[in-house]
């Protein structure tokens, strides 16, 4: 049992990665210091996420459940979705 | 279709491009056919033209690079991104730039460059990403087999440089809309304990991720099927779905596709061959016995026995009455029949030979 938890975090650890690298890269997520204290309060993360979701045509959650990372994890062009 | 933001366009629609360097996972050949099949595909829905040149500076310059390149926006090594492009305009303006960590191949296999080449150049023309999934402009990889521009793709590039001189304006598939009050199937079946409907190049299913149902290409599952799979079954006890066109058919398990198919309906169903196709198919469950339909007669075959039972085809009006002469499609759920003709769908007692209900053909779909 001590090492399922580990497992658990560690891959929810990747996948927090993967959807900050993701949102940066393709919906203009800032990933300067400011964002992080706001983060804090309104949370621009769950915003880019439900505008990937809705891009994608994925139900609009703003969590980055199983479908949602399946989309991020596909390979696809390095063009952003959204326009700088 | 999205138009680039500030819509950047080509002023002079007579365009240049050059291939700086070639990746060494092709001939050199094939990358050079690669690259002008992708510009003849955009050129033959527009106004505009390309022209390879070997030296000096082009409209559009072509390189296969890795990792950090010094565009400000570095490669990730294998996977994830796998090419980037800039829109029209001086300089880096219309450049299109592979990711050399990747392996670029001219077939099926990962990742083919007729296909990223003619995505990356509708960014070069100033088309953006597309929410469109059969559009080449959707902004994930997805290979289906051949590489055409969609009706999205076509509108997209019309609405930046006006129509095509060639007389016949040309067309391209739509993406059919799971919502779409007029959505007629090619096939539908169940296949270990879902549904999935077949039109076109895609599938469509009902999925509790997608608010609407899911759609994807076809080829997502069995990239070797054809598009256009006119019938489509499950031998459940064998774990086994066929699916049919023309005078062929195919059996899969799960996403692997069986040895030895596509086989002929002829051989292995005892069909005659006045029979040029399937309409639709389903297998009752209950009693192993296959309904073929074939325009407005029906067949029936013995899953056990492995052969036609005598005294068909009948006409499908003697077997069940009221759902019409033609079927497009049909599937078994909970012991019930279900008929689809054009927008229609009819649910059918097979014991008491009674339609129960008549709905929309997408009824299926949380619309």
């Amino acid at each position: 049992s001590h090492s399922f938890p580990a497992a658990t975090s560690e891959t929810q650890e990747q996948d927090v990665e993967t959807v900050q690298k993701y949102l940066e890269n393709y919906y203009n997520l800032k990933n300067d210091a400011k964002q992080v204290e706001r983060q804090r309060n309104n949370d621009p993360v769950v915003e880019k996420l439900k505008q990937m979701q809705k891009f994608f045509g994925l139900k609009v959650t703003g969590k980055p459940d199983a479908e949602t990372l399946n989309v991020m994890k596909q390979p696809r062009c390095g063009v952003p979705d959204m326009a700088q | 279709f999205v138009l680039t933001q500030g819509s950047p366009r080509w002023e002079d629609t007579h365009l240049t491009y050059r291939i700086e360097n070639y990746t060494p996972d092709l001939s050199r050949a094939a990358v050079d056919h690669a690259i002008e099949k992708a510009f003849q595909l955009w050129s033959s829905v527009s106004p505009l033209t390309f022209t390879k040149v070997s030296e000096s500076q082009a409209d559009i310059m072509i390189s296969f690079v890795r990792g950090d390149h010094r565009d400000n926006s570095p490669f990730d090594g294998p996977g994830g991104n796998l090419a980037h492009a800039f829109q029209p305009g001086p300089h880096i303006g219309g450049d299109i730039h592979f990711d050399e960590d990747e392996r670029w191949t001219n077939n099926f296999r990962d990742y083919n460059l007729y296909r990223v080449a003619a995505h990356e150049l509708g960014h070069s023309l100033g088309l953006a990403h597309s929410t469109d999934i059969g559009a080449l402009m959707y902004p994930n990889y997805i290979f289906s087999g051949d590489v055409q521009l969609s009706q999205d793709d076509i509108s997209g590039i019309q609405a930046i440089y006006g129509p095509s001189q060639n007389p016949t304006q040309p067309i391209g598939p739509q993406t059919p809309q799971v919502c779409d009050s007029k959505l007629t199937f090619d096939a539908i079946t169940t296949i270990r304990g879902e549904l999935m409907f077949f039109k076109d190049r895609f599938y469509m299913r009902t999925n509790p991720f997608y608010p609407e149902a899911e759609l994807n290409f076809i080829s997502v599952f069995w990239p070797h099927l054809p598009n256009g799979l006119q019938a489509a079954y499950e031998v459940a006890d064998r774990d086994e779905v066929r699916f049919f066109k023309g005078n062929k058919y195919w059996a899969v398990k799960g996403q692997d596709v069986l040895y030895g198919y596509p086989k002929y309906i002829y051989r292995s169903f005892g069909f005659p061959r006045t029979v040029k196709n399937i309409d639709a198919a389903v297998s009752d469950e209950d009693t192993g016995k296959t309904y073929f339909f074939v325009a407005n007669k029906c067949w029936r075959y013995d899953e056990y026995k492995q052969s036609m039972d005598a005294g068909y085809p009948k006409m499908i009006a003697e077997d069940f009455p009221g759902i019409g002469s033609k079927v497009d499609a049909v599937f078994q759920k909970d012991g019930f029949f279900y008929f689809f003709h054009g927008k229609r769908q009819y649910k059918f007692d097979t014991k008491t030979k009674r339609i129960l209900t008549l709905q929309k053909a997408n009824s299926w779909f949380n619309c």
